[in-house]
């Protein structure tokens, strides 16, 4: 979930 | 998403086009680093290899797919188009400091020891020095066109504008991430003195010079 969070941003 | 991601985002993407905008208007780059833009290129390219591994969002892969594209632009109108006017001289800074370092520490620190979590951990820390060419070659010279100032202004909000988005998200949502935030941290500090000349300067309709 942390991993996905930390994508999602630019 | 918050607003301030979201004009974080905003002005990364102005910042990006003012540049374009700038280079290809005026058929010139002098004043600009390539060297710092390669780096951008560099940062840009390892931090998105997740395009090909997982999709979050339209959004989110339509503002990759153009930060990716424009900054390759931009090195090739610096270094192909209107190489003729690049400032070899000036632009000086060697790379190499800032791409080992980052490569060695996103080896020793990092959230998985994985391949594209290495590379992510490594566009984090490349990107918080990556203007350090370019702030180089302003001290250099010793001025700034009022347009690269513009440029400069927006990408350095733009992480100023990351610090908020996650000081917003630890409190709404209890997330944080030390290697972004430290960081994004030391990224904003190194704009700090710049950030001063531009509202004291430039907001005034000076141009952006260096006391001698």
């Amino acid at each position: 979930k942390d991993q996905e969070d930390r994508h999602d941003e630019l | 998403m918050n607003v301030f991601r979201f004009l974080g985002d905003l002005s990364h993407l102005v910042a990006i086009v003012i540049l374009l905008l700038k280079i290809w208007k005026t058929r010139s780059c002098s004043g600009i680093s390539g060297r710092s833009q390669i780096l951008f290129a560099i940062v840009f390219t390892t931090r998105y290899l997740d395009l090909f591994s997982n999709f979050i969002s339209v959004y989110n892969t339509s503002m990759k797919i153009v930060y990716i594209t424009c900054s390759y632009a931009t090195v090739y109108l610096i270094y192909g188009k209107f190489k003729a006017t690049y400032d070899f001289n000036h632009d000086t800074f060697r790379i190499e400091f800032l791409l080992v370092p980052s490569a060695i520490l996103a080896f020793l620190v990092n959230h998985d020891f994985s391949p594209l979590e290495i590379l992510w951990t490594f566009s984090i820390y490349l990107e918080s020095v990556a203007i350090l060419p370019q702030l180089f070659l302003v001290s250099k010279t010793g001025e700034a066109e009022t347009i690269t100032s513009h440029y400069l202004f927006a990408l350095g909000s733009y992480r100023l504008l990351y610090l908020l988005n996650w000081l917003w998200r630890y409190f709404s949502q209890g997330f944080y991430d030390l290697i972004a935030l430290l960081s994004g941290i030391l990224q904003t500090v190194l704009y700090c003195d710049f950030f001063y000349l531009y509202i004291s300067k430039v907001l005034k309709g000076k141009k952006l010079s260096l006391p001698a």
